[in-house]
């Protein structure tokens, strides 16, 4: 499972 | 993107209009904590920065815009409309709201995905969301009657972030994703109208006003 910190939700 | 995602902004957007609705139909906002509504604004302004840093999304982008463009409005409203900010209740929304901003913005400093700007006030707009409704929840419990579409936005507000919470454990099945910082917010932010709820659906179900103690 990663932490991406790329945000694709409101 | 799955159905509890898009449910969950749907009812967001739907609680958005319901108290544009009442403060436009009803030219009151009696009920409608003003401090809840100015940290909103704070939420989406730290949150949607990114709106010119990353690439525009066909679905996130128009919300953000209708988000932001409704907050402010409805701000608007209640501090500069002649007519509706004589109904504002000055006196009952006593929550110090600004005391919840510092812990916020100290919070975001220290547990961010990164440590950037973007990243920062990013993690600081989640943790403030988490906590913005409390002055509202407080204006409540003083209300002595709860008008059905206070109770409605307040209602739909909640049950948006408990079917983001859906949403979060569906991606971490089937998407293997993994957010804390979101998760532990949007946990706490649900509990808090834990009680709300209790409330609401009983005077739904008794068909009664609703009351909060």
């Amino acid at each position: 499972a990663d932490q991406e910190a790329t945000h694709d939700e409101l | 993107m799955n159905a509890f995602r898009l449910l969950a902004d749907l009812t967001h957007l739907l609680s958005i209009i319901i108290l544009l609705v009442k403060i436009r139909t009803t030219k009151s906002c009696a009920g409608i904590s003003l401090k809840t509504q100015d940290l909103y604004v704070l939420v989406f302004i730290s949150r949607y920065l990114d709106l010119f840093t990353r690439p525009l999304s066909l679905y996130n982008t128009p919300f953000k815009l209708v988000f932001l463009a409704t907050s402010i409005t409805i701000v608007y409203y209640m501090r500069y409309h002649k007519v509706v900010k004589q109904t504002y209740n000055k006196d009952s929304d006593t929550f110090k709201h600004y005391f919840l901003i510092l812990p916020c913005a100290v919070l975001a400093f220290f547990i961010n995905p990164k440590f950037t700007f973007i990243e920062v006030l990013w993690s600081f707009s989640i943790y403030l969301e988490a906590v913005a409704i409390l002055p509202q929840l407080v204006l409540l419990q003083s209300s002595s009657n709860i008008d059905n579409l206070t109770g409605n936005y307040v209602f739909m507000l909640g049950a948006y972030r408990a079917l983001y919470l859906l949403n979060w454990i569906y991606r971490f099945f089937a998407e293997d994703v993994v957010r804390w910082i979101p998760w532990i917010a949007g946990l706490v932010q649900t509990a808090l109208y834990a009680d709300f709820f209790y409330y609401y659906i009983k005077s739904w179900r008794n068909n009664e006003r609703l009351k909060l103690p």
